[in-house]
């Protein structure tokens, strides 16, 4: 998906 | 020892439903607190985070902390299998490697079980902290569903805009372009229709309508769906499952081309 961002990069690992 | 009985066991049939199409394993983590689950889906874009308290149950045990590795789409199916308006009781030891689904019809005359393997999942738990969003809209659950699935014939993302007027949707694609503008309004004698809008400022973030289409599938769960943004941050949809929990899913913003 062009332009998608992951979530990963959004949230702390726990 | 894991044991939980939930009278409405059809609500755990229309939570996997809500789930299976995103993604194919997952641990289910039993504790004292509850039954909850998180995981992303296979592209890692979205995350879903689901939760039912210990207290939502008819009867909840969990002497250890438990975690459940299985595939959804299997648990579905076996979930298909209950009766409509069967009560529900899961089953697994410490140890184990099975889950036990026993299903009881409402006049006990029909009393089955079926037992799900478990699979070793390894997965990544992420923190998801508390925020204030911009904008937090609260608006029938199949209405949602509705736009979504109308403005899919059109396009692949939308942008969702929140002013204190209204949240409008909007699409564009090689056949043309739509907007639907749902405005706010209360209903007292029809709460589960009402819109509601909290807005600090306002938010137009653009959504793939793919993954919002998957969300909606959680509608069965809940009469009402609570939207949340704020300015490049995931939007959160969440349905409140009554007495029990929620399912919330996170998808993040598109970026323009």
């Amino acid at each position: 998906l062009p332009g998608q961002r992951g979530i990963k990069s959004f949230f702390a690992k726990k | 020892m894991f044991e939980a009985r939930l009278t409405q066991g059809v609500l755990l049939r229309k939570l996997l439903d809500s789930m299976k199409d995103l993604v194919q394993d997952a641990n289910f983590d039993c504790s004292s607190t509850g039954f909850a689950l998180q995981a992303m889906d296979s592209s890692h874009v979205s995350l879903i985070h689901m939760q039912l308290r210990s207290d939502g149950f008819d009867h909840f045990r969990c002497d250890r902390n438990l975690s459940m590795g299985v595939s959804l789409n299997n648990m579905a199916k076996i979930l298909k299998c209950m009766g409509n308006d069967d009560v529900l009781t899961m089953k697994a030891e410490d140890q184990g490697d099975s889950v036990t689904f026993m299903f009881e019809s409402a006049n006990q005359e029909r009393i089955s079980d079926f037992e799900l393997k478990l699979m070793d999942i390894d997965s990544e738990q992420l923190g998801i902290p508390d925020t204030d969003y911009s904008a937090t809209v609260k608006m029938p659950s199949a209405e949602f569903a509705r736009i979504c699935k109308d403005l899919s014939t059109i396009g692949d993302t939308v942008l969702i805009a929140v002013t204190k007027d209204g949240v409008r949707f909007s699409t564009t694609g090689d056949i043309g372009s739509a907007n639907v503008t749902v405005r706010s309004h209360s209903n007292v004698d029809k709460p589960e229709e009402q819109v509601v809008i909290d807005m600090q400022e306002p938010v137009a973030l653009t959504f793939a309508l793919r993954y919002l289409n998957s969300f909606a599938k959680a509608t069965p769960l809940s009469n009402q769906v609570m939207i949340s943004m704020s300015k490049e941050l995931p939007v959160v949809v969440q349905y409140r499952i009554e007495d029990m929990g929620h399912i919330s899913y996170y998808l993040a913003p598109k970026i323009e081309d």
